[in-house]
């Protein structure tokens, strides 16, 4: 699975993500990432694109999780990032992305890694992919 | 900040055991898939045209488990999925079981940007390609060796096991490739 998530210069918050599934699938199973509020959802605080085991993606309506935590909570990014992965979801399940309107920047997993990058305007830049 | 870009390209069981020249490839292709972004959103660009092009490199890339080097279904086939939504204005579109469309993100766009609906299926995703005019392929565009032979494995697992499918990727593939161990998608 890949997945991109941005915000511009006119506060457009956008998230994308593409797959091919899992290995051996069969009757036209669906994963989360074309579920929206699952494994991708924007809104107008945050966009995020999940990756991981599908099922246990969706059953946590991940995406909308974590949009909804910081709006209603309130929370930080930052917050909501961690009360998906490591309340709601169980270690080894997921990576995910995720940008706020402000442009802070979300890339984190409770797996042991996650194939990742990061940028924004005010030079900082990461790619990773264990801790 | 003015922009703000983050991208995935899977996440899993990640093996830290391989060559540095395979480690160094991962990182090369995640730089220039940054990069694509990068130039995008620094240029007064759209977040959507940065979305739909750091993705369209990724699936181009047979690296990662979409576009070209996605997995193989259990008939042996490829299977795409993809979504694109716009949170200012809730705009969506998805595309789910598509077979012959090269970059399905790009397609998921056109739904969001195109259609009155949010997701298309299958034979509907691939009839609503035919009317917005992406670009298609054969399903022989999205074969790898890595990823025919990890197929093998799960038939052969599934074979010998309970008959179950299996939401995890077999225990032995986690060596197959580097990172494509547990990469769920």
């Amino acid at each position: 699975t890949v997945g991109a998530v941005a915000v511009d210069k006119d506060g457009q918050i956008v998230a994308g993500t593409s797959t091919g599934g899992m290995t051996n699938k069969k009757f036209g199973r669906v994963g989360d990432v074309p579920i929206i509020g699952s494994g991708t959802y924007a809104s107008d605080v945050v966009a995020v694109s999940m990756t991981g085991w599908g099922e246990k993606i969706m059953r946590a309506v991940s995406g909308h999780t974590v949009s909804s935590y910081m709006k209603y909570k309130p929370a930080s990014l930052e917050e909501a990032g961690d009360y998906l992965l490591q309340e709601v979801l169980n270690p080894g399940e997921a990576g995910m992305i995720a940008v706020d309107k402000y442009g802070n920047i979300y890339t984190d997993m409770n797996t042991n890694g996650m194939f990742r990058g990061s940028s924004d305007s005010e030079g900082n830049r990461e790619v990773a992919i264990w801790d | 900040k003015e922009w703000a870009l983050a991208l995935h390209g899977g996440a899993g069981a990640i093996s830290e055991d391989r060559p540095d020249s395979v480690k160094q490839a991962y990182f090369d292709d995640l730089d220039e898939a940054l990069t694509i972004g990068e130039d995008i959103l620094a240029d007064g660009g759209s977040a959507e045209d940065a979305v739909e092009k750091v993705i369209n490199y990724l699936e181009d890339n047979p690296r990662f488990n979409a576009g070209k080097g996605a997995v193989f279904t259990h008939d042996g086939e490829h299977e795409l999925d993809a979504a694109f939504m716009v949170g200012n204005t809730r705009e969506a579109g998805t595309v789910t079981g598509v077979k012959t469309v090269k970059n399905p993100i790009t397609l998921a766009r056109k739904v969001m940007e195109t259609s009155e609906h949010v997701m298309f299926a299958t034979e509907g995703a691939e009839r609503y390609a035919d009317k917005v005019g992406v670009e298609r392929v054969d399903q022989e565009y999205f074969y790898t060796e890595s990823r025919y032979e990890a197929l093998q494995r799960a038939l052969d697992q599934e074979e010998e096991g309970d008959g179950k499918q299996s939401s995890l990727i077999p225990e032995e593939d986690k060596t197959a490739l580097y990172a494509d161990g547990e990469k769920y998608g």
